[in-house]
């Protein structure tokens, strides 16, 4: 799997465990 | 926090991996943009996982991405707000 920065500028925020509840 | 090693990544299920990975790479990428860590390691984490472990181990690459999608980010953002 290649990076294509077109497409992955929808991919979905990283929220990181230490944010989470 | 100890290394993240491949083994370790291979024996959890794959949505597990790209969370391992995201908990390493956050905190580097919020180092470098404390306001859109979040949403840059998102975009990162569509990287090939074998890939985002080099990354962890190299900081010169790891680097050169977060420039790329930060480049592409902020694009992406200029045309939706014209």
């Amino acid at each position: 799997e290649v990076f294509v920065p077109g497409q992955n500028v929808h991919a979905p925020a990283f929220v990181p465990s230490f944010m989470k509840d | 926090q100890e290394p993240l090693t491949s083994g370790m990544l291979t024996a959890a299920p794959p949505q597990e991996q790209k969370q391992m990975l995201g908990e390493r790479l956050f905190p580097l990428i919020q180092r470098m943009h404390p306001d859109m860590a979040g949403k840059i390691t998102g975009m990162l984490l569509e990287i090939d996982n074998s890939e985002l472990l080099h990354m962890l181990e190299s900081h010169e690459s790891l680097r050169a991405k977060v420039d790329e999608a930060l480049a592409v980010l902020q694009a992406h953002q200029a045309k939706e707000a014209a």
